[in-house]
């Protein structure tokens, strides 16, 4: 995979981090 | 609304990557919000999340809700191996794949958590909470449920054998 790639797919899941600390 | 589910799989992915686990002590203390809330599915990914960040329930606060969730657990095996509640799931699989095979092919496909799976997820939770199933005789009683699994062709499966049943009847019978 492409580290471009990886970078975006890790912004992707953090983003869906909740306030809570647990992900959406 | 983040679900215990969802937060497994995040973090799984991140682990996957190699990267640190953001704010970890808040999705620590999300997962502890939910304890009461867990059934047999998402005690699982529960469990699975902790195990991710390297957590074991324990410390004073925390023997209540792992002596909660081993007492549920036991049932959930009970009720697996034994209950008539299994029948009535299986039968209520069966009418569902006769309705799709009638209306259309396609939504035969859905995916629908087997007795297996549900075994499978279940002693997994209880090995990974560092602890053992309470019933006597209840060991034999699991063997024996996954052998009635055991198909002509030698794999494992409800009405067919399939790879994923076959691989959780190994786990368990390993």
């Amino acid at each position: 995979i492409p580290s471009k790639a990886i970078s975006n797919v890790v912004a992707y899941i953090k983003s869906r981090q909740g306030e809570d600390g647990g992900y959406l | 609304e983040s679900s215990v589910d969802d937060t497994y799989y995040a973090l799984a992915a991140l682990k996957l990557l190699r990267e640190e686990i953001p704010y970890k002590n808040r999705t620590l203390k999300f997962l502890y919000s939910k304890i009461e809330d867990l059934n047999l599915h998402s005690a699982y990914y529960w469990v699975n999340a902790l195990h991710i960040l390297q957590e074991r329930p324990q410390g004073a606060s925390k023997v209540d809700a792992l002596s909660m969730l081993s007492g549920r657990a036991n049932k959930w095996v009970e009720r697996l191996v034994r209950s008539d509640m299994l029948d009535f799931e299986r039968v209520s699989l069966e009418s569902d794949l006769d309705r799709s095979r009638d209306s259309s092919a396609e939504i035969s496909s859905i995916e629908l958590p087997t007795q297996l799976e549900q075994l499978f997820k279940t002693l997994d939770t209880i090995k990974k909470l560092g602890l053992k199933v309470k019933q006597p005789n209840i060991r034999d009683e699991v063997i024996k449920k996954v052998l009635s699994f055991l198909k002509p062709d030698h794999g494992f499966g409800f009405t067919n054998s399939d790879v994923p049943s076959t691989f959780y009847s190994l786990t368990i019978l390993s």
